[in-house]
């Protein structure tokens, strides 16, 4: 398996938020997330993913402490655009793996969301990059999470 | 607003996949991914957001080449996990930007989706890490969009 996977990862200081039914049309992404730039709030992953009907949720994270600022600006966006509603859950974390090779080695991600299978951790979001994947997980799994992660890619405590 | 971002590539050879309607409970990622690896097809962009009900979608990216191949593994998962649906989309485009202080800068996302939106270009899925953002769009609106996202950044042609 080789050196795929060089380190893990976590942030805890970390809250989830939801934007549901969101109209899929071109400008709505934008005015979420200029709102949140323009009060130099710091937006951490995005994920957006399938769609149906003509509607999307965008999901995406940013610090503990920016949690009441932040909603105070989506509560105003969400009337703007016309979404269904917001969820902000603090109890979250965030668990990486990095790794320059991922990209090329196909069953990386398999194995990490195997390695949080095992330990019963749920996978609440998932982000990549060709070097990076994140896993939004509940808060109180993180060391458990961690300790999975490093054990099925034989990383060093 | 300095250089953040460094570049914008692109990837045309892009098919998106999503698994519709996916018990959201531990290993069910893993029997996904797992299976795609194991019959060696490389995935690129993986995005799972906010949930409903206890079933979210998953959605990723694989080579156009991997097509076939992915359809009849997921055929079968689907059918394991209980899942609604597989949606197929051959004709999208990864644009990317990428840059190393953007964690820091808050209002990067907001920009490149606003230079998707001057130029009416729809987006389709979003993934981020520290220091690239990705956006999932139709194919034919490629070149539009990465002009804009060039003239928004001020990089050079
Ligand atoms: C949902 C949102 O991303 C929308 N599709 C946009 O382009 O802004
Ligand atoms: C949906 C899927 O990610 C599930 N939550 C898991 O942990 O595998």
């Amino acid at each position: 398996k080789g050196t795929v996977v060089t380190g893990v990862t976590y942030d805890k200081n970390v809250a989830k938020f939801a934007i549901l039914g969101v109209p899929d049309t071109p400008g709505i992404a934008h005015k979420i997330f200029s709102a949140l730039g323009d009060a130099r709030i710091n937006v951490d992953v995005i994920v957006q993913g399938a769609k149906s009907n003509e509607v999307t949720d965008i999901l995406f994270t940013v610090a503990q402490t920016d949690i009441k600022k932040s909603r105070t600006i989506l509560e105003k966006i969400c009337l703007e655009i016309g979404a269904t509603g917001i969820l902000c859950e603090e109890d979250v974390a965030k668990v990486s793996i990095v790794g320059a090779g991922m990209a090329s080695n196909p069953g990386v991600a398999g194995r990490m969301f195997g390695a949080l299978a095992k330990v019963g951790v749920n996978i609440e979001a998932v982000s990549t990059s060709e070097i990076k994947i994140s896993c939004l997980i509940k808060q109180d799994s993180t060391e458990k999470a961690v300790k999975a992660i490093h054990e099925e890619f034989g990383l060093g405590k």
